[in-house]
Parts: C-alpha cells; sequence; structure tokens
C-alpha cells in the first residue's frame, strides 16, 4: 500500500496518483479526514473533497481550492503539500488543533480535473474547463469566470476561443456548480480562499467592480493588518514579497469571480492567492520550489484560519 | 501531445502608461497567437508572453519599434516542459 511517506511532496504529480494519496491519507488519519465526492467533472471525472474534521455538525468551515486554472501545477502540488501539513500537525501544533477542534477545513485540490489531465496529456498550457461549447470549434470555459458574481462583466470574454471566456451562463460549468451547491447546502462557510499563480499577490473581493466591499471599513482597518500580516508571514520564511489588494485594483476588473461569489454569498473571509513569481519560469516553476512555496504560502493560510477562528461571525 | 518547440517566453516590465497601451493593443489583436501569463494591467506589475516561434521576430520588432525594452524568460519553452515530464517520469518511478 502506497503510504504518504513514499509520495514526494517536491514533485509534480498527475491526476491518478494525488487521488490514490488522497486515499491513504484518510487512511492514516481515519479520524480527522475523510474523503467526500462532490458531484463529477464534464469529462466524469470524479471530485474529490478532502474534509478535516474532529466531530460536530455542520461546524463553522473554512473552503481550500487550488488548481482551478489547470496550468498553474504549483497550486495543486501546494494543495497536496498543504492538505498533508494540516493532517500531520493536527494533535501536535497546539494553533491548528485548536482550529480543528472548532473549524472544518475542506480542501479541493483539483478543481478542474479535466484540464488537470489535458496539462498532462495533451497541452501543458491549457487553463479553462474542457466542456465542448456549442457553435464552437473551441472548448472550455475559464473556471475563474464563471461564477455569479457580475457574469459577464468587463475582464471577462464572451468569445469561446479566448483563455478568459466566461461561459454561456453563470455556474455553466458543472466543476463551478459542484461548488457552489455544496457550499450553499452546508450554509455554515465562514472563509473562501482559492489558490492560483503566479504573480506573488494575496488578493481580496471585489473583482468585478472596483467599489470598495461593504465591509470596506472593517475589511480596511482591522483586517487590512490581519492582510498584510498575512502576507508578512509568508515573506517571513524565504522574503518571497506579496502585494495585497482587491483584485480589481491590484491586477485588473475580473468579473464572475469565485471569491467575489463567495464574498457575496457572505462568507466575508474570502481571499485569493497568486503563489510566487520567480520571474524565470512562469507557470514551468521547477518542482524543487514546490516545498518552499507550500511552506511559505503555509504561514499565511495558518494566519488568516486563525483570524477567522478568532473572529466568529 | 501539443508542442512548444522554439516558443518564447518574455518579460516586459512596461514603464509607463503608454507602453502598458502598446503592450494591451498587442493582447487585443489574434494574429500572433500570444499567450499572455501575466496581462498588461499595471505599471507595478510585470507582463509575460508566450510567443510561438512563428511570431517571435514580428513581436519583438513591435517591441523594438516602440522602444520597449523586455527580456526573454524562457529562451525554449519546450526544452522546460521536457525537463519536467523526465523529472515526473523519474520520480513516478521511484
Amino acid at each position: 500500500e502506497r503510504s504518504t511517506r513514499s509520495l514526494n511532496f517536491g514533485a509534480y504529480h498527475n491526476l491518478d496518483t494525488i487521488y490514490s494519496w488522497m486515499d491513504t491519507l484518510v487512511a492514516q488519519h481515519p479520524n480527522l479526514v475523510t474523503k467526500e465526492e462532490i458531484g463529477r467533472s464534464y469529462e466524469n471525472r470524479p471530485m474529490y473533497v478532502l474534509k478535516f474534521s474532529t466531530g460536530g455538525y455542520n461546524r463553522p468551515a473554512i473552503w481550500i481550492d487550488t488548481g482551478i486554472h489547470s496550468r498553474e501545477w504549483v497550486s495543486q502540488a501546494t494543495g497536496v503539500w498543504t492538505a498533508n501539513k494540516i493532517a500531520t500537525d493536527y494533535g501536535t501544533d497546539a494553533s491548528v488543533t485548536s482550529l480543528l477542534n472548532n473549524m472544518d477545513i475542506y480542501m479541493l485540490i483539483l478543481a478542474n480535473p479535466d484540464g488537470y489531465v489535458y496539462t498532462h496529456t495533451n497541452d501543458r498550457m491549457w487553463r479553462k474547463t474542457r466542456s465542448k461549447v456549442s457553435g464552437s470549434i473551441c472548448r472550455g470555459v475559464d473556471p475563474n469566470r464563471n461564477w455569479d458574481a457580475g457574469f459577464g462583466g468587463p475582464g471577462a470574454s464572451a468569445n469561446p476561443c479566448s483563455d478568459s471566456y466566461h461561459g454561456p451562463s453563470a455556474h455553466s460549468e458543472i466543476e463551478v456548480k459542484n461548488v457552489v451547491d455544496l457550499i450553499k447546502r452546508h450554509g455554515n462557510f465562514k472563509s473562501f480562499i482559492s489558490v492560483h499563480a503566479y504573480s506573488q499577490l494575496l488578493m481580496y473581493p471585489y473583482g468585478y467592480t472596483c467599489n470598495k466591499v461593504p465591509d470596506q471599513l472593517e475589511l480596511v482597518r482591522k483586517e487590512k493588518l490581519k492582510r498584510r500580516a498575512a502576507a508578512q508571514k509568508l515573506t517571513s520564511l524565504y522574503g518571497t514579497s506579496y502585494k495585497v489588494g482587491n483584485i480589481c485594483n491590484i491586477i485588473y476588473q475580473a468579473s464572475g469571480g469565485s471569491i467575489d461569489w463567495s464574498y457575496n454569498a457572505g462568507i466575508k473571509y474570502s481571499f485569493a492567492f497568486e503563489l510566487r513569481d520567480t520571474g524565470r519560469y512562469g507557470f514551468i516553476l521547477p518542482a524543487g520550489q514546490i516545498i518552499p512555496t507550500a511552506s511559505e504560502t503555509w504561514l499565511a493560510l495558518k494566519h488568516i484560519m486563525e483570524y477567522v477562528r478568532d473572529h466568529p461571525y | 501531445q501539443r508542442l512548444f518547440v522554439g516558443d518564447q517566453v518574455i518579460r516586459v516590465n512596461a514603464q509607463t502608461e503608454e507602453e502598458l497601451r502598446l503592450l494591451q493593443a498587442l493582447e487585443a489583436q489574434q494574429e500572433w497567437e500570444l499567450d499572455f501569463w501575466l496581462h498588461p494591467v499595471s505599471t507595478e506589475l510585470p507582463v509575460d508572453i508566450r510567443v510561438p516561434r512563428s511570431s517571435l521576430t514580428s513581436v519583438k520588432g513591435y517591441l523594438h519599434g516602440h522602444n520597449i525594452p523586455f527580456t526573454v524568460m524562457i529562451n525554449n519553452l519546450q526544452e522546460l516542459l521536457d525537463e519536467e515530464r523526465v523529472e515526473m517520469e523519474e520520480n513516478q518511478k521511484k
């Protein structure tokens, strides 16, 4: 049996290896980790969420997804490392233990399974889903332009051949709808974190408009410190410097994004990470940088999760 | 398996709004099949462009023509992808 110890967290793995590793992680931590299928992808692959829970019913929860853009391989690899970190730190790290004694964590490591397989088999630069678009020879929808948040607005394309094609309608992509349905069914998520690569940014809503979010006062005053503190924690490990800001102002107006939708769904602590940019490799970050990238990101993630734990709402 | 032999990824650090506008015009044209890894959004963030080998001369001519400095981040994308694949296969064997 493959044990998690044998999985090399400092390497990229294909979908089958990651899915079989999930089973070993569950087997190694039967009182903490369960694997739940939240639905199927367009090409009928299972979408698995790792749920970290120490009991209770419908506890306040934190959502983390990686790999929604399939070519951003370091994000999925960071997801694998982070899942193992959470499981192995529970019971030894006081903060993680306290967090999981009060909250649940849901991790969707392969948020775009069809696209991820396609990057391994056909086109390493593929970013979107693999759905067929009626009336077009082009395939796929940008799964981070397909959420019902300013859907179809600026910063997304109506051209099916574009890499930022928003799709025929909000939540048209089954990969997006599976997550939306889970979040709505659960109804008690308090934080929604989506991990991308690359740019070294920690972002918060909105992307579809440059107007400030309603909580802007709290977000800016009390939380600005927290967000900046999270980015500073990340920087403290290897000096990877991050910019912090709302999506629209720090990069560009992008409608239909996941954290805008989660924020509008009442999940106040919604964030997006763009992981490290070495200035030399872009999306093709060497595997030797997976563990340093995941380790520094963990410091920021942990800080955010501690804040969520300590600021119930 | 789609190959990227000879494709380069170039990095542009736009210094002015005018340069940003010229890069956005570059992004808008379809002919050269450019893949913007990082989009021209602000002078504070770099712009990374994967340029198919067949468009390299035209794109570099455009940037030189507008005096927009750039560096080559990845000289031959397929070489890097081949290294990545070899590393994955070796790890899989282990």
